[in-house]
């Protein structure tokens, strides 16, 4: 079982279409895929047809207690194999509860050992803040995709971001592994372009080879509630998803 | 001098945007315009030429001795009558120092008032979350713009954003009146169309009447840092926030 976080402080710049995206190419090659919702907004809670306001189990009642039994709080999608574990806006409140106690931020890691067998890849949808939750994913996972949108007000962030990743790093013993990936780009536009050749230039080797471009479909899709891969196949952002995911499946081989 | 905030949990909405394009609106037509830069991210105050990261003195001066001249914080900008109130990161820390303080939520209403014959308009950026800054900026406006893109996830988000102000009215004796901003809406795809139609049934007095389209002039405008209406006066986008200011200044008498 592989585990990806995706991830960036910055709102806005599209971790959620990612996630759902990713989960709905795995899906459609017979993965058993996994996608948690670790936002209190729970917008993949919500794609996937639940309400996070009034859902009963989520990743709430594990983080209560983790003795519960996680395979009870996942649930079905309307996909063939593509799981949900929800989110539920209770979760905002667990910085406050948890953030002054230590060792909080491996409960995730420690529940998804217990699921190893039954999945075989899992997608984590992150809050665009630092805190416990982000935290979590990011002690459980085995790669990290940082989306950032090729404007210049996006850089800024993603340098705050990487900033933050070097200090969560350096708690941690094994390195995570990261790629940058640039979304919404507009071929268009001199800004989208300029951005671009100053992440090409600034991490050469982190950024994905993969660019999202902008492409109005993946609003319909989360009008629709379908990951945009099932719901238009042949549309022009899943084709660069599904280079992004060629990448990095060769790149990490199951496990 | 009339006070404007502009705010919403949910980040990436076009709160940025909409301050410094109402700004640069309003300094085009003569009046004496501040931006008040309220958000830890410093969108605003890198879009502006400054950087939040290394500013000595900033919104985070005021909070930490609000004797200090506000005048003295206070930074010109390329344009005229444009002034700017910056950011810096520094300010993220200040909900762990002030939050469990009482009465740190009135700082910048009392600090606006020193400046009152100096300028006509006030614009405040907030913040993606709720805090000791997003109270700060609802105690002090006169008037609340709440930008909300287009498309189905959003509008969970402003549900959020509307329990959230409910709770902060109670707080407040008078309650803030506030407008809702459709923004990045885009005719050609049926999840804007429809999000339009749900925002106009559900808010049918709070809405405005402008709604702000999808301009890819925006970026352009955020990679020069430049106001969109002093780049590009012809611009789509621009046309809409000027309906949005006529109907705004035609409410709001100045004062
Ligand atoms: N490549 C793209 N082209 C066009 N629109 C996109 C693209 N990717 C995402 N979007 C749209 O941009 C908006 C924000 O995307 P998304 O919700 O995935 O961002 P996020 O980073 O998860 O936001 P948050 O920080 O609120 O969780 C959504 O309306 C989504 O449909
Ligand atoms: N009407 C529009 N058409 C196209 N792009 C837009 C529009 N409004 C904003 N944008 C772009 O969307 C992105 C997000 O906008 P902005 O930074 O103003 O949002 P925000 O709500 O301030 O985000 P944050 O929560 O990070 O502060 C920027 O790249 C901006 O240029
Ligand atoms: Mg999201
Ligand atoms: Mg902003």
């Amino acid at each position: 079982m592989k585990v990806w976080a995706v991830a960036n402080q910055k709102g806005g710049v599209g971790k959620t279409t990612t996630t759902i995206t990713l989960a709905g190419l795995l899906s459609l090659r017979g993965y058993r895929t996994l996608m948690i919702d670790m936002d209190p907004h729970g917008s993949l809670t919500s794609y996937s047809g639940y309400d996070p306001d009034t859902i009963e189990d989520s990743v709430y009642s594990l983080f209560q207690n983790p003795d519960v039994m996680i395979a009870s709080v996942i649930k079905r999608t309307k996909f063939d194999q593509l799981f949900l574990l929800p989110s539920s806006t209770a979760i905002a409140t667990l910085d406050r509860q948890l953030g002054a106690q230590g060792g909080m931020g491996l409960i995730l890691s420690h529940m998804l050992k217990r699921v190893s067998s039954r999945f075989d890849y899992v997608l984590i949808d992150c809050p665009p803040m630092l805190g416990v939750l982000m935290v979590n994913a990011l002690a459980a996972c085995d790669h990290l995709i940082i989306p950032v949108q090729t404007e210049f007000l996006a850089l800024k962030g993603l340098e705050r971001m990487m900033h933050t990743l070097k200090m969560i790093m350096r708690s941690r013993n094994i390195p995570v592994p990261y790629s940058i990936l640039p979304t919404m780009f507009d071929r268009r536009t001199r800004a989208s372009q300029q951005s671009l050749q100053f992440l090409q230039e600034r991490y050469p080797i982190e950024l994905s080879e993969a660019i999202i471009p902008v492409d109005t479909q993946f609003r319909e899709a989360s009008r629709a509630g379908m990951p945009l891969p099932i719901m238009a196949p042949d549309a022009r952002g899943v084709g660069a998803y599904a280079s992004l995911l060629d990448s990095l499946l060769g790149q990490a081989p199951t496990g």
